[in-house]
């Protein structure tokens, strides 16, 4: 029985698209079967696996309007073991599409529940905003990761975020668990980095992963050749934190 | 006669809110009267100006609203010649509130115009989203400034970005020039910095400003202090970048 899992942080540029596509296929080389679902209009998780945004005709807005299948609307990546739903810049339309749908927040559920049967892991990329494109994908998941920079500001939106999850899980997902806290672009050198470091572990303890993903130029540079970091650069820092990140996930989730 | 500017761009974490509070504190350094609206909900660029933000009570949500005048809502700040009219987390709402009327678009427009009569410079960072804030702030806007961060999906966005700018130019704003494109957390010693660079210099040429913000923690510091980076450090790399941008804008307005 695979397990869904929204990457979600409505603060911009904190790590979700590098999160979600390096541990889908870190995931993949643990011989996991992996689908990654594209919710960001800015499709960068499409792109940074080679896909050509431009040529694509459709994707996960045909999947929320259930105007196509999930199978449908499935491509093959490059990655082993990782399928794709991408993104389309149609996406940006698709909260006015759904506004005055009786069902809008469960228009995802209802698209991808079934997948639990033939992936072992659904990951969903979600968009910087606490929207209706992002209430799906926290309404469809089983759990979410949370992509903390190691900056001020990501700490700041840290509470918003939390009411979000609570009211979601109260009104629409009872079920959503926080898989666990990332922290994201570490520089050790950095007093700011280790404060932030502190300051979450102090508030948070477990539900923070121990793995910490360090500041690597590897992984903003691989998504320039359309590669996750596993292909791009195996040996790298990066790739290390994220295969370390997914060995976490499996072993904590150890009856999937 | 003042002028108003847009800060926007829908990729997140490219330096929106960071180039609005330390370009609207520099221009209050060369003794320009400068107004910062904070136009996207997790107001960090209201906390970055020392604001606490659990403590606001009115802002730009009842200025879109037209619940309340400009005056009403403007509040000063410590940074000389700066004042503010600060977010709430309320203003996560008023995108659906705003969806069903007729001027949805030009609320911010009839909300602000007046104020280039007692401002040189309204300044308005944007949520990263190309949703109803942001276009009715490129919609009140004479221009926009758009913060391009020195990595590969920050060339992603640019298109649909500069898409958006054409159609409001075209239907909402014939008026909204493009103030510039700004170079932020450049890296020299890093390869992908430097063609990210060349390529922006290479497509846009002269809309691209002389004035490169470089990556300087001491940025990333000073919001955690509520200051712009002029009173937490004015000798930092940072304090010089956004001076000299200020300085660059001042010239290019001359008539001001
Ligand atoms: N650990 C890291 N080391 C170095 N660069 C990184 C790291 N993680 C992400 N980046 C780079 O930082 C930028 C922001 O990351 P990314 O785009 O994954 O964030 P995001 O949260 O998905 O952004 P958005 O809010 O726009 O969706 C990207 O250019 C990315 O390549
Ligand atoms: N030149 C710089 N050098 C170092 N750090 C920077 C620089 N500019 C911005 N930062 C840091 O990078 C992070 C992102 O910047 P900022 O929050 O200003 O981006 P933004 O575009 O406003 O993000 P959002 O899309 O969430 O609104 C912040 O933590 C900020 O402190
Ligand atoms: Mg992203
Ligand atoms: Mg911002």
């Amino acid at each position: 029985m695979g397990k869904i899992i929204a990457i979600a942080n409505q603060k911009g540029g904190v790590g979700k698209t590098t999160t979600t596509v390096n541990l889908a296929a870190s995931l993949g080389v643990l011989e996991k079967k992996v689908l990654l679902i594209d919710a960001d209009p800015q499709a960068n998780a499409t792109s940074g696996l080679g896909i050509d945004v431009e040529s694509v005709e459709f994707g996960t807005y045909q999947l929320l309007e259930h105007t196509m299948s999930a199978q449908e609307a499935i491509i093959k990546t490059d990655s082993p073991n990782l399928d794709l739903i991408p993104a389309h810049i149609d996406l940006v339309a698709i909260e006015i599409e759904l506004v005055d749908k009786d069902e809008r927040e469960y228009m995802m559920k209802k698209a991808i529940s079934h997948l639990r049967d033939s992936y072992d892991y659904v990951l969903i990329d979600c968009a910087p905003s606490l929207g209706l494109l992002t209430l799906n994908a926290l309404t469809a998941a089983d759990a979410v990761i949370i992509p903390i920079q190691c900056e001020y500001f990501a700490l700041e939106g840290l509470g918003k975020l939390l009411n979000t999850i609570k009211s979601v899980q109260k009104i629409h997902n009872p079920n959503l668990d926080i898989e666990g806290m990332l922290l994201t672009m570490f520089d050790s050198r950095l007093r700011l980095s280790n404060q932030v470091v502190e300051e979450v572990r102090k508030h948070f303890a477990d539900m923070v992963f121990d793995t910490i993903i360090q500041r690597n130029v590897r992984l903003s540079e691989a998504p320039s050749y359309g590669e996750s970091i596993i292909k791009y650069d195996a040996s790298s820092k990066g790739a290390t934190n994220y295969l370390n990140l997914a060995h976490e996930i499996v072993k904590k989730n150890k009856e999937i």
